[in-house]
This record gives structure tokens, C-alpha cells and sequence, in this order.
């Protein structure tokens, strides 16, 4: 599980910087 | 939703933001902003702390719709000069009121909101010396008029 939860982990984070540079982008 | 412990330095952005939601949205977008690219830094590892971001970043995103059509949202050198002069607006009428030698809440409140404006102009690039100095000075001088009428003496 602990991998598990880290690779999840992992990719909500890089989704989320994913969104914030879109975001950014459209400023 | 309750901010998580290790967020704790983005609370007064958010408060902000919270306070400026229906008087000057622009400034509510860009405190949140500021506080998403912080919060992101201080620790987007922790699941309480990941879920908080994501919820913030749906209300950005959000806001960003509702204020399309905007200049202050979709040009960052429009959207900088508003939080600018705002915050500098600010400073300027709890530096007034101190050199009047007139001490309340709501100029104490002025410099710190000032401050913490001029740590939201960070999103747009590096601070100007100058507003590095009226970042330093107004928080300098919130915290010591607080302590002043706190402790009953009369600010010098």
C-alpha cells in the first residue's frame, strides 16, 4: 500500500501543477 | 474547510481574499493565487494538505470564469499594477493616520493587510527594494501599534 499511496500521492501533486500552469497560462 | 497546521503561514492571504470576495474580486483571485503557489511550496505531500490545495485550486478556477472578461485576470502587467496600487493605497492611509498621530484598529489593520499585498505582487515576479521596504516597515509598524495599544502605552 505504501507504494501505492505514494504514486497517488505523486500524481494528484503533479495534476495539481499541472492545473496551477494552465491556469497561469490563460492569465 | 479547516486549513491544515503546516499551511498556517497562507492563513491571513485567505483571510483576505475572503474578506475582498464581493468588494474587489481581482484582489480575493490573486490572494488565493499567491496562497496556491505558497501552499504548494510549504507541502503539497500530505493528503489533508493535498485535498485543501485541490479545493482551492477549484475555486480559483472557478473564479477565473466568473472574471473572463476582466483585464486585471487575463493581463498579469493589469492584474500587477491593481494589486499594487491597491496595496500601496493602503499603506498610504495607515501611514497617514500614524503620522497624524490618530492609533485604531482599522490603521493597524491597513498595514497589515499592506503587507501582506505586497507579498501576494510576488506572483507577478521578484518585489521592487522599494516594496520590499513598505513590506518590512508595515508589518513592522502593524505589529508595533498593536503591542502599544495593547499594553496601554501611546505609539511614538
Amino acid at each position: 500500500t505504501g507504494s501505492v499511496g505514494t504514486s497517488v500521492a505523486s500524481a494528484e501533486q503533479d495534476e495539481l501543477s499541472s492545473r496551477l500552469a494552465k491556469l497561469r497560462d490563460q492569465m | 474547510m479547516a486549513l491544515p497546521p503546516q499551511l498556517k503561514s497562507i492563513q491571513h492571504h485567505l483571510r483576505t481574499a475572503q474578506e475582498h470576495e464581493k468588494r474587489d474580486p481581482v484582489v480575493a483571485y490573486y490572494c488565493r493565487l499567491y496562497a496556491m503557489q505558497t501552499g504548494m511550496k510549504l507541502d503539497s505531500k500530505t493528503p489533508e494538505c493535498r485535498k485543501f490545495l485541490v479545493k482551492l485550486m477549484d475555486q480559483l478556477e472557478t473564479m477565473k470564469k466568473e472574471l473572463a472578461d476582466n483585464d486585471s485576470i487575463t493581463q498579469e502587467v493589469v492584474g500587477n499594477a491593481h494589486i499594487e496600487n491597491y496595496a500601496l493605497k493602503m499603506f498610504l492611509y495607515a501611514d497617514n493616520e500614524d503620522r497624524s498621530g490618530r492609533f485604531h484598529k482599522n490603521m493597524i489593520k491597513s498595514f497589515y493587510t499592506s503587507s501582506l499585498l505586497l507579498d501576494v505582487l510576488s506572483v507577478f515576479g521578484e518585489l521592487s527594494e522599494e516594496n520590499i521596504q513598505h513590506r518590512k516597515y508595515a508589518r513592522w509598524k502593524a505589529t508595533y501599534i498593536h503591542n502599544c495599544l495593547k499594553n496601554g502605552e501611546n505609539p511614538q
